[in-house]
């Protein structure tokens, strides 16, 4: 049990520093930050002692709860990205996790989604940003017939119309 | 596989039969307040067996597609109707590398006379889904990932632990 | 104290309904929703009876809990403003409440802040959407300086930009 | 009266001297992630003397302008500059209806050798925010209104308890 979880740990530890420079590198900031895993020492470290620490770029060892509502979002969606990673489910969905984000911050996350995204491995990403949708390869619209009080649909596919 | 469509019948708010899809490697899903989206994810957790946060707080009978509207009568009373007005299912139809297309996963609930029951036909599903359970419900929480973060020692150690 | 309680009550449970309906009109449902708070019969009601019900155009009597992301954030933002109307604070700082709205809602909140913004009762408003912002009078940019490492502000007047 | 502008100095992510306005009756602020924006609003809660849930969590001291990038020398052992470097203030400027500009409110934040001092000088402000201290409150957990719709009885039942 607990090589099973080491090795689930080591792999999400280094996946998460790579996937957190992606989600915050920009011209300003070529490197991106930093994110790392902790363990404190202890017979059951999977009980009690992980600890994340994510630092935007030009941030030091302040605590996490000093971020902003945007950055906090930006450091959660980068581990959540590195644990889906060590085990992929064969399709994630994610329900408006852009709420918080800025344009920059929605077109890095969407962007990081087109990359990861496969046949193997589908994203299914609810938004209300045109940000983020627009960078999908098919679109789900689903609208509410009040007549008939019931949700109907509309899909359509992006990646024909011109490629992006 | 890769998951083509989900058919969906009297579910939540999707009146009747409806076929929601078809899903490519990186969809978005959107539309406005109210139309259905948070439902749409909450068939895909249906049909996948996951206990998300938002499907265990309501209670399997709120599935089941009710139009306010109508009499009481229209919705429970004719005997004859009321097993299709009172049961709902999700059936997620998969593609295999090998181009078969098999409905590998239903889940139906059904009210009726003598009872409630609730099937789950999931043969290829099972497999594919050990980290579903786990990455269903981190999306669910990702809907507000600054109170993620804050539990995120939390998350991580309960990730950790699911996956190994 | 009981009486102070009851005046305060009966004033919001009056602006709470012309609130929401504000906020729910629209060409498909020119009345709007309907919502108010209800008083349990209590020695002490507001240490435990006060509940507060909404109910979106064409929904009934459900559990507020059945409610969309969005239809919630529209309900809790009337009854904010409700309670802001019975005693206004000079001014009114509200930090990104826009975040689960879509554009129809997004500008339904705008306008009816715009209509009770006053020199007397001042609004300022935190938002990431431009659909929420270009209906302000007046615009406080903030940015990051990355070399000073400090917030600096560049502001901008709307309303005299043509008439709006 | 109305807010004219903020004058902050050292206050959080703003070094140095500021002004943050002139404020409109309906002023958005606007900006990226980690920019500011919801630290211009501690800034309000800090000179009306709200307890905030934001700043409450925060001590005192995490008020003061701080540069991580310098060496811990020039931000604090310098004594005849470390009570500029290690003092904030936020002054908020009122003009009232006869056109009469007045600092009507200053809080400080002090750290100097002979321990912290905290002062508030609150004149015209103090009336006028009886009820501040729930709007601030109220508008920061505004932040998520879906969480604040579970606790809207507990809310109402605070607000009024809070108002009468
Ligand atoms: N069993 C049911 N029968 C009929 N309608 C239902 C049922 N369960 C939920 N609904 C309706 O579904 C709607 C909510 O849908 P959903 O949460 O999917 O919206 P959404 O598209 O996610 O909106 P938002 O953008 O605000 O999050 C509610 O209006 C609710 O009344
Ligand atoms: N005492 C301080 N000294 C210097 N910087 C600080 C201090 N306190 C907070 N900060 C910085 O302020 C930034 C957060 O600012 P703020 O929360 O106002 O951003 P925001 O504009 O609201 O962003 P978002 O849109 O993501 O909510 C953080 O990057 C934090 O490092
Ligand atoms: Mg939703
Ligand atoms: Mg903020």
């Amino acid at each position: 049990r607990l090589t099973k979880f080491r090795n689930a740990f080591n792999h999400i530890s280094e996946q998460i520093d790579k996937i957190y420079k992606d989600l915050t590198k920009s011209k300003t900031f070529p490197l991106g930050g930093t994110a790392y895993l902790s363990l404190e020492d202890s017979e059951e470290p999977y009980l009690d002692g992980v600890k994340f620490h994510a630092m935007p770029p030009m941030k030091r060892f302040r605590d996490m709860e000093q971020l902003s509502g945007g950055e906090k979002t930006v450091a959660a969606l980068a581990l959540l990205f590195a644990i889906h990673s060590f085990r992929p489910a064969p399709f994630f969905v994610l329900d408006e996790v852009d709420a918080a984000l800025d344009n920059a911050n929605v077109a890095k996350v969407a962007n990081y989604i087109k990359s990861r995204a496969s046949n193997e491995f589908q994203f299914i990403v609810i938004s209300l940003k045109s940000t983020f949708y627009e960078r999908a390869q098919a679109l789900v619209g689903i609208y509410k017939d009040q007549d008939e009080n019931t949700s109907r649909l509309l899909t359509m596919r992006l990646k024909d119309l011109g490629d992006d | 596989g890769r998951l083509v469509q989900l058919e969906v019948h009297n579910f939540k708010s999707y009146k009747g039969h409806q076929v929601i899809g078809p899903f490519d490697d990186f969809t978005s899903v959107i539309g406005p307040n109210g139309a259905g989206k948070s439902n749409l994810m909450d068939a895909i957790s249906f049909v996948v067996g996951v206990q998300s946060a938002h499907l265990r707080s309501a209670r399997l009978r709120d599935l089941v597609y009710i139009n306010e509207r109508d009499s009481q009568a229209a919705n429970e009373s004719d005997d004859s109707n009321s097993s299709s007005s009172r049961s709902a299912s999700v059936t997620a139809v998969y593609q295999n590398s090998d181009g078969a297309i098999s409905s590998a996963g239903l889940s139906e609930y059904r009210i009726n006379n003598r009872g409630v029951t609730y099937a789950r036909y999931c043969t290829v599903l099972e497999a594919e889904n050990i980290l579903g359970d786990v990455e269903t419900v981190a999306s669910q929480s990702s809907k507000d990932l600054t109170r993620l973060i804050e539990q995120i020692s939390g998350l991580v150690k309960f990730i950790l632990q699911v996956i190994i």
